[in-house]
């Protein structure tokens, strides 16, 4: 399993549609302090069902849709596609391609779907375990975070080795 | 169930001596469970001994040795159990050149085998990229996102 | 008491607005006061607005927005209330090159008038020294200092 | 006022006396991670009069008297003394150079000194505080905590400053 593309429509500071293609291998992502670098990080934890709102930085989960700049009006939604390479058969699904989406209204209302389809966060989360992406998601290591793990009690780094295996 | 943790736990505290030795030559990690007979509710500690001096506790280690530890320790789970894809972001910003270099050389080694998206502001970092993406502000404040398909391409952080 | 806090506040205030948009240029910083009533117990609130981006709530400010942030603050209380000297460990390791920069221009400036201690792996930090100290281990594990009176010995990190 | 001179012996990493002299204005320190710089740090907050074990990295204060390595045997106890030009008369007292002392024994004996004559930790806090280094010592900031400053209520930023005034 592989990542392909991520695509961001109103998510925090991305207001219009942005698509990054992802390559095998490593992928470098720099830039100026503020430009975005660590909400593309949230975006991928977000459409993957993240629902801690301190996780992403925000005091409520609308923190998340583009509230606006001087020169740009606030947007209604924040939209974030994920699709994924499945060539490996790692998820045990009979597609080489999925994509995963996650959609917030202002309204509060949220939505997830699976190759366009509106499916349950519940669908989204099993598919991702089944290809080893626990929901604790220890493979995303924000920024700061990286001390947390030797600041964490005994249980909690038992349970980062549990979720892995 | 148990079966499989006994197995987890083994295989990440092998790869975390491992790890912990090319991280910090010359000196000493281990992975101990608190309590073997209950291996549900236990927990994992991690001792580390840089090179030429003695174990301590955890709290005492410097800044980088920190980094270094935790890193070791995330990549031994990594190596047990790995995932599909990882996300760095900043990760390495506590270490000198000497152990970023070390750092690189870890990061190249794991993107043979794995998808890696890592965030950073340190030039030997970005050096191991196959793609590069600079994001930056346009006219009116929102995110764009450049991409450099090719590695020659110097991207000014 | 209460006369001191008020000029003690007013002045902290007046110098974090103009170091804010020091350290971010077309930004604005303001210090607010939550209880004017009750200058005891009152809280200092702090608003941060990036050039370009509309004022949202601190913990969405990236990770350098916030490093300028609370450089800004902590420089604004030392203007306002001057201390003999000032000890300052990797404050700046969040920032991109640009930043880095400013900050080094704002040390440089405070170096006049006050003495600063400042541990730093960054190059253009090292930069802004009279003197530099360099900190190693021995042969026996034990920590060495040897310094350099003069700026133009280039110091490995 | 102004630090003058730093004098380390078994405080930490610091096994052998160890003098730095400052220099007013800019003083940088550079060097390899784990060498010893925020432990140099760590023995200008303890030299006057930090009570807090936690600030210094260590679970007692014990941890603070060199431990040893495999090529040193542990130490009995840690000294640190810092001596301060008094030439501006900043320190309302009639002497142009101060030193302050700070000996732990392993015993848990504690010592503070003011011009080599031993004191109490209120006479050494009460002096500094005459200087402008107030008890939450400000003017020093740690190893990571640049974003305590933001992450702290605003009560917390109150009493910066307070202690400042
Ligand atoms: N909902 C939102 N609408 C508009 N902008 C937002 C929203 N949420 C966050 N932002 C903006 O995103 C910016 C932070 O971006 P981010 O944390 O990704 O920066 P970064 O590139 O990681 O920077 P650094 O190198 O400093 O870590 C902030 O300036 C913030 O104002
Ligand atoms: N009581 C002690 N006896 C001996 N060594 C000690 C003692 N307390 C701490 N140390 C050692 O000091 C080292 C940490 O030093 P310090 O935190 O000053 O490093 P640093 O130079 O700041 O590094 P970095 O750049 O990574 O932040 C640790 O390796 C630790 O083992
Ligand atoms: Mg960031
Ligand atoms: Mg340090």
């Amino acid at each position: 399993m592989l990542l392909k593309r991520l695509r961001l429509r109103g998510f925090k500071s991305f207001a219009d549609k942005t698509d990054i293609e992802f390559a095998p291998g490593i992928n470098v992502v720099v830039g100026p302090n503020g430009s975005g670098k660590s909400n593309v990080v949230d975006s991928l934890s977000w459409v993957m069902g993240t629902q801690v709102v301190r996780q992403l930085r925000g005091a409520k989960m609308e923190d998340v849709i583009f509230a606006g700049t001087p020169k740009r009006q606030p947007l209604g939604r924040a939209e974030v596609e994920l699709v994924i390479d499945n060539s490996s058969g790692q998820i045990p699904v009979d597609l080489v391609e999925l994509s995963f989406g996650r959609v917030l209204y202002r309204s509060g209302e949220s939505r997830y779907s699976l190759n366009g389809q509106s499916s349950r966060l519940v669908d989204v989360v099993e598919l991702l375990s089944d290809a080893g992406v626990g929901r604790t998601m220890h493979n995303i290591v924000g920024q700061g975070r990286i001390d947390a793990v030797l600041a964490a009690s005994p249980q909690e780094r038992r349970l980062v080795i549990e979720e892995a295996a | 169930v148990e079966e499989m943790l006994v197995s987890a736990y083994a295989e990440t505290s092998t790869h975390f001596a491992a790890l912990f030795a090319v991280l910090f030559p010359g000196g000493e990690g281990r992975l101990t469970i608190t309590e073997p007979e209950n291996l549900l509710e236990t927990g994992i500690e991690i001792e580390a001994r840089p090179s030429g001096k003695s174990l301590k506790r955890l709290s005492l280690l410097s800044g980088g040795e920190r980094t270094l530890s935790a890193i070791a320790f995330l990549f031994a789970v990594f190596r047990a159990r790995p995932s599909p894809f990882y996300v760095l972001d900043e990760v390495e910003a506590a270490l000198d050149d000497r152990n970023l270099q070390r750092f690189c050389n870890l990061l190249r080694e794991f993107g043979q085998n794995a998808q890696v998206i890592i965030v950073t502001h340190q030039k030997p970092t970005m050096e191991t990229a196959e793609v590069i993406y600079g994001v930056s502000l346009g006219e009116d404040g929102t995110s764009l996102v450049l991409s450099h398909r090719l590695k020659d391409i110097g991207v000014e952080s």
